[in-house]
């Protein structure tokens, strides 16, 4: 038996909203230390790597490893049936092929359950190897969300530069150029207003503005964002989920011709 | 110009 409830459920909606656009199914593995998530995109330029800790969650049950294996977009579906200020519960059987939703409005007044048909899928599991990365920049999600949608209608592409006094997204097109250049300023009122660089060694990367804009509608999980980059490897881009996990996920960068 | 690389190759399929 897996049961899994979160009062707020609002942040299990903005799990579900932040990875459907990459990915169109995908397996979630229940364990008795959390939920997690590994998927690529179809075009394999992408991962995204999610985990939900079992002590985020208010009532935790998974007597034995579970995999859901779910079309994203139907899961979506449902998700829209719950309120924001719902408590959601997740509830499978072992072996089972169908997994149930449970919305319960804060009075408990209207309780409203959907039963979604699971799916087998052939998810292959990969190992992510860890990476001494050559800059790692911390700054506000918004900001960040901000700066690739305004690149992105200069171009495709956005250059991502990192020295230590800050970093600099480029993009080129017909139209002409844009820069935009944030310096280090650790010294704000609030922690999540900085923008902290901690570099080895400054590197310069390329990336599609069209994945950047993707990983950005997981913006409303956490007020920071941290990007973390060195030559020639994915570039990682994580939000840190309060008490709870991570969304954390990979691109490939562009390469030269 | 520039190709849009790809994952295949960075992650061990476990």
């Amino acid at each position: 038996m897996f049961e899994a409830r979160l009062v707020q459920g609002a942040l299990l909606k903005k799990v579900l909203e932040s990875i459907k656009d990459l990915l169109n199914e995908a397996t979630w593995e229940c364990a008795a230390t959390g939920i997690s998530l590994q998927a690529m995109d179809s075009s394999h330029v992408s991962l995204v790597a999610l985990n939900l800790r079992s002590d985020g969650f208010d009532k935790y049950r998974c007597d034995r490893n579970v995999s859901l294996g779910m079309n994203l977009t139907n899961m979506a579906k449902i998700m829209k049936c719950a309120s924001n200020d719902d408590v959601i519960t997740i509830k499978a059987q072992d072996d089972a092929d169908t997994v149930t939703f449970v919305f319960e409005t804060p009075n408990q007044e209207k309780i409203s359950d959907y039963e979604m048909k699971l799916m087998n899928l052939d998810t292959e599991h990969l190992g992510i190897p860890d990476t001494d990365y050559s800059c790692i920049v911390k700054m506000p999600s918004v900001e960040f969300q901000r700066i690739c949608r305004d690149l992105s209608q200069i171009g495709d592409s956005v250059v991502i530069s990192c020295t230590k006094e800050g970093v600099k997204f480029s993009a080129a097109g017909d139209l002409g150029t844009g820069n935009v250049k944030l310096a280090q300023n650790a010294n704000v009122d609030k922690e999540e207003e900085a923008v902290v660089i901690e570099m080895q060694e400054p590197v310069s990367l390329t990336f599609a503005c069209r994945y950047l804009n993707s990983f950005t509608k997981a913006t409303p999980l956490a007020p920071q964002v941290q990007l973390s980059m060195s030559s020639d490897v994915p570039l990682v881009v994580e939000y840190k989920l309060e008490d709870m996990g991570y969304v954390r996920y990979y691109l490939a960068p562009k390469i030269e011709d | 110009s520039t190709t849009q690389g790809r994952l295949d190759g960075f992650f061990k399929v476990l």
